[in-house]
């Protein structure tokens, strides 16, 4: 049973080192149609979906690198998982300046202790 | 300062909103603050509107030309406040419906403002005057550098390298002494911060970030505001 996955216990990893086995393309396409049907996902054409899915996989790996990086949070698929990074800041950020108005008001000190 | 304080608990924030594909988190951080503020002025929670800061304020910074908010093409939440003190006050969500867009006319109603600005004024980028101004001053407008966000799931994210180069906007509603780590076998203090894509998005809407080192750049550009006292 551990082996088809059905154990519970054993949780399938996607590894971004060895994207040319077959297994992990199936099992990136896995997640995938997964993310299109919990997001409700629909792409224009049948070249969209494909560009899509090759994002989706980049973002896969990056979830992964996160996560090394980021051991005390969990990352993964989000719905943000089919958007390149500079799509994600455009589309979905949206802090307009760096730094502060230079006439900024400055809060007055206030007392931490006691 | 308490050692854990979350200002959901007092009933000072509102539901998680969700800005879709639009970059106006500047918006729904300045509505977040205004509303906490008006709350802690007058037991009121109100929804207030994003979407008249992204179709009405196109305030600037004097030092900086073009860098004036723009709706879904970014501000910030300093000129949204400004821009509400000026224009009088912030009208309710209901009164004017967010639609993602900035196509729009400004449609602003001055004889339906829910809630004013009084004053606001930036923290220093110290966190015992962060947390003393989010317990004494409500939810605080905060920036924050969101390349973690993108693949966030749940937990305290408290990534070993983070640029501090702000490109987000969200809330700062409270803070934990300890969320466990399992990986790092220790208790890490964190802060709670309310964004804006959605409930499914992290947990419940909300983001767990580490404290102690700025990380993310999330001590850099925090914000309080005031609320005038009068009920809408």
């Amino acid at each position: 049973d551990a082996l088809n996955g059905d154990d519970p216990l054993i949780r399938e990893v996607v590894d971004g080192q060895d994207a040319s086995s077959s297994n992990l393309l199936s099992a990136e396409q896995h997640h995938f149609s997964l993310f299109k049907s919990k997001f409700k996902k629909s792409y224009g054409s049948q070249e969209e979906h494909d560009y899509r899915f090759s994002v989706f996989k980049a973002n896969l790996r990056r979830a992964a690198r996160h996560q090394a990086l980021d051991p005390t949070a969990s990352h993964g698929v989000t719905q943000f998982s089919d958007l390149t990074p500079a799509e994600f800041r455009k589309q979905v950020l949206g802090l307009r300046r760096l730094r502060l108005p230079k006439d900024a008001n400055e809060a007055p000190i206030l007392p931490t202790s006691d | 300062l308490p050692e854990d304080f979350d200002w959901r608990d007092k009933g000072a924030v509102g539901p998680v909103k969700n800005q879709g594909s639009c970059g106006s988190c500047w918006s729904f951080s300045a509505t977040g603050a205004l509303e906490g503020a008006h709350f802690l002025a007058t037991g009121e929670l109100v929804s207030l509107s994003e979407q008249q800061l992204v179709d009405c304020d196109h305030e600037c910074d004097p030092e900086e030309p073009d860098s004036c908010d723009s709706g879904c093409n970014g501000g910030l939440m300093n000129s949204a406040f400004e821009y509400t003190f000026k224009a009088g006050g912030l009208m309710r969500e209901e009164d004017y419906p967010y639609t993602g867009t900035d196509r729009g006319t400004c449609k602003f109603d001055k004889n339906k403002v829910a809630a004013r600005v009084a004053n606001f004024s930036v923290v220093s980028l110290d966190e015992d005057q962060i947390a003393a101004n989010l317990v004494k001053n409500g939810p605080l407008a905060v920036a924050i550098n969101a390349v973690f966000m993108q693949t966030y799931i749940g937990g305290v994210s408290c990534p070993y390298i983070c640029s501090r180069r702000l490109d987000h906007g969200v809330l700062l509603v409270g803070y934990g002494s300890a969320g466990y780590s399992p990986i790092r076998m220790k208790d890490k203090p964190y802060w709670i911060i309310k964004n804006s894509w959605g409930e499914k998005w992290g947990e419940n809407g909300f983001y767990k970030i580490c404290r102690g080192r700025n990380v993310c750049g999330v001590d850099s550009m925090v914000s309080t505001v005031a609320a005038v006292q009068t009920t809408s």
